[in-house]
């Protein structure tokens, strides 16, 4: 859940950018 | 495509593996604006969920290897299908006669309500708002009429269970000027029975007409 | 040089530094402070210090350390490895600033710019010599920004060192060519040996000298551009030579605090205050759902 609007619906790389920390 | 975060009760989780249409998305009215609003329907057993979303500003979803725009969440929640047949039952009573249940939940913008006619227990339900009738010579079929004085009856026992709720969660009632982000950790008791009350009846009159809040108001 | 602490996490920043010679313990030395990578838009910016005691600088003259400009990347390497092996007079230490950590610092919602990163990292490793009970008498200082600032704000950091910033003081002081040197041999070897966190897919590594007007760089950014993601984390995100990509490449991404359009329209007329008269205002929902932005949903 991000705290910024990414005004598209597209395939990302997320797992390859996106490193989620807690 | 457009993706859509739902939060679900655990138990639909398998809702459409037992029958094929097993969960629905119907069109059905707010009963509070006679508008339209979006519910999800539980085929089995039956059970009715409103749906609220919650819509903030700069938001967006990483999906999996995808980005959702608009970071919406829809919330699914179950909901006493009785404020719905109370929209058509008070419809109905402008013309003053009992009438048959499927006579009465008609609805040409919303043709979906007639699901709401499948709900187990209906007879049960409406004796909370209505009066009945049985024709013996015809075909035993129940004839209802709405009742305001045992609907508010009814909606009494809603505020207060709306209000034993509240406090058992520890809802901020108080004047807005707290923000409710700042949940204390200890209740602030100084919020009086009475803003419990109006907070209560608030939160119910998101679900039934304007004028039918202003007589619970009153009662 | 060991810069095995970087390549497991290279977000952030690193510091890394030769035994002190005793000697420079007891003799008063010169320090050199100089950078490497300020200009290029990939990578990190290392600074580093080099020390030895003031009587042996024309040792360290010997060892031909001289205008690191002109030396090639394998002089340089060979360069490092003599004042390693002559590590009995001459001690360094260097500060790698991550292309993540000067991007963050830059774009960050109260701005530290790189000159002043610049020049709290130069005091830092001076300061970090002190600590390390070298005895620094004199610092040279290749200037960044206005010299009179920056040997000011050094002079103020270190009133009993005698503070000299110039420009082109690794061509003037050993010490200086020699702290560039090591500045460089490390930047080389970062960017070199720099582990893509990003699992980047058909990675070419040819992406020229890093410098923005570098058609090789210009290229391998325009090739490496991710529309959500922008670059991997080896750009400086900061430059403008990578905003500009951005701003064609990219999508648009909002904040909370970016500016909006009315923002930068400015506010209506006086009048669009005033309601519009009795006009029905939809009923909102109850506080409760209003104060945790919930509203009943009509369309999926």
């Amino acid at each position: 859940f991000l705290p910024c609007e990414i005004p598209v619906n597209r395939p990302a790389p997320v797992e390859r950018f996106f490193t989620p920390a807690i | 495509a457009r993706q859509h975060v739902f939060l679900l009760p655990e138990y639909l989780k398998d809702a459409s593996k037992k029958m094929k249409s097993g969960l629905m998305f119907v069109k059905l009215v707010n009963p509070c604006l006679g508008e339209g609003a979006l519910y999800l329907f539980n085929m089995c057993p039956q059970q009715l969920f409103e749906i609220k979303v919650f819509k903030e500003k700069h938001h967006s979803w990483f999906i999996n290897q995808s980005v959702q725009s608009g970071g919406l969440l829809h919330l699914a929640t179950p909901m006493d299908p009785l404020f719905l047949l109370l929209y058509y039952l008070q419809k109905a009573d402008k013309e003053g006669k009992f009438q048959p249940l499927d006579q009465v939940v008609v609805d040409d913008v919303f043709p979906d309500c007639i699901l709401l006619l499948k709900l187990p227990e209906l007879e049960k339900l409406l004796q909370h708002v209505t009066e009945e009738k049985v024709n013996p010579e015809i075909d035993k079929k129940k004839y209802y009429k709405y009742s305001k004085e045992k609907t508010l009856k009814w909606l009494e026992k809603k505020v207060n269970q709306t209000m034993a709720a509240l406090k058992t969660n520890h809802i901020n009632v108080g004047a807005r000027v707290q923000s409710s982000a700042f949940f204390s950790s200890h209740q602030v008791s100084s919020d009086k029975e009475e803003d419990y009350i109006c907070y209560a009846h608030g939160l119910i009159s998101d679900y039934i007409p304007k004028e039918l809040s202003d007589d619970l108001a009153k009662h | 040089m060991d810069l095995s602490e970087l390549e497991r996490d290279n977000t952030g920043r690193c510091r890394l530094n030769s035994p002190v010679p005793a000697v420079c313990r007891k003799a008063p030395c010169a320090l050199g402070v100089d950078e490497a990578g300020r200009g290029p838009v990939l990578g990190p910016m290392v600074y580093a210090i080099c020390y030895c005691p003031l009587s042996r600088l024309t040792d360290l003259e010997a060892l031909k350390v001289a205008d690191s400009k002109t030396l090639s990347e394998s002089e340089r390497d060979r360069l490092f490895a003599k004042m390693e092996e002559d590590g009995d007079f001459v001690g360094w230490a260097l500060d790698v600033l991550s292309p993540n950590l000067i991007s963050t610092s830059m774009l960050g919602r109260v701005k530290y710019n790189l000159n002043s990163m610049s020049h709290d990292t130069a005091a830092g490793l001076v300061q970090y010599a002190l600590d390390q009970g070298v005895k620094v008498a004199q610092v040279f200082v290749d200037t960044v920004g206005l010299p009179e600032t920056y040997q000011k704000r050094l002079q103020q950091c270190f009133p009993d060192i005698e503070v000299t910033v110039t420009a082109k003081a690794d061509a003037l002081y050993p010490v200086v060519s020699a702290a560039s040197i090591c500045a460089k041999v490390a930047r080389d070897q970062v960017v070199k040996n720099w582990q893509f966190v990003e699992k980047l897919q058909d990675l070419d590594i040819d992406y020229g000298s890093g410098y923005p007007n570098d058609p090789k760089t210009k290229a391998w950014l325009r090739k490496h551009v991710e529309p959500i993601f922008g670059f991997p984390q080896f750009v400086r995100f900061s430059w403008r030579t990578a905003q500009s990509i951005l701003e064609k490449e990219a999508e648009v991404v909002t904040w909370e605090d970016s500016p909006t359009e009315e923002d930068q329209v400015g506010h209506g007329k006086i009048t669009s205050y005033f309601n519009e008269g009795h006009r029905t205002r939809p009923r909102l929902p109850h506080r409760y759902f209003q104060e945790r932005s919930l509203e009943s949903a009509t369309t999926l």
